[in-house]
């Protein structure tokens, strides 16, 4: 574990909670994307399915526990209680597009050809591009409220700072995982225009139509 | 060829 690495896991944690704080508080779910929700609990959950085979430390069960508990709260939220205020009509990416060629790469390109790993190499896959429906959401409407882009901006850091905990586990220990990698990159490039507008506009982003 | 990787990240 280094700073990067911790820092990381912090930051994701915190745009977790931003996001069930913020449909909490507010009693909306306005301007998020359900689907994007979607993925990340589907993420989380077949990454993690690794609780009940191994045991790595008590801050690694944690944190898992809680991001797949924080990841279907919010999920519920959106389509349950709150389900009147959910953008429906705007959050019409087709998951299938993504989910459909992450299965099929996962099954391609993985470490090892079975099920638990190919099922963490889809979560991997997955995660890479699980925020498209939200940045197409916002394409839409236009707009994201300040809060939102909060919640964007804490999840693109979190990633940003794992690439920096990869180089410095490649160099101090010689470790690197180069499905994690490349997906994390991706990742990170998704995160790249919305980081711009963060910055330039202030938190109010509007993208342009 | 890398072996599957010990999965302590998150």
């Amino acid at each position: 574990m280094n700073i990067f690495r911790l820092a990381g896991d912090l930051s994701h944690l915190a745009a977790i909670i931003i996001l069930l704080l913020k449909i909490w508080k507010t009693r909306s779910c306005a301007g998020i994307s359900g689907k994007s929700q979607i993925l990340f609990a589907l993420v989380f959950t077949t990454r993690y399915l690794d609780l009940l085979t191994s045991f790595i430390s008590l801050y690694n069960t944690c944190m898992k526990i809680i991001y797949i508990g924080c990841a279907y709260a919010t999920v519920h939220l959106i389509y349950m209680k709150f389900k009147a205020t959910y953008d429906g009509n705007h959050d019409t990416f087709r998951i299938e597009f993504l989910i459909v060629p992450v299965g099929g790469l996962s099954f391609l390109v993985n470490h090892d050809f079975s099920p638990l790993e190919i099922l963490w190499t889809f979560s991997i896959y997955l995660e890479s591009v699980a925020i498209l429906p939200q940045l197409f959401l916002i394409s839409k409407t236009g707009e994201a409220e300040t809060i939102t882009t909060h919640y964007l901006f804490c999840l693109g850091v979190y990633r940003a700072l794992y690439l920096f905990n990869w180089i410095w586990r490649f160099y101090f220990e010689g470790f690197f995982d180069m499905i994690a990698i490349v997906a994390g990159v991706v990742q990170t490039i998704l995160y790249c225009d919305f980081f711009y507008l963060y910055v330039t506009k202030g938190e109010k982003v509007a993208i342009p139509s | 060829e890398q072996e599957t990787t010990e999965k302590d990240e998150l």
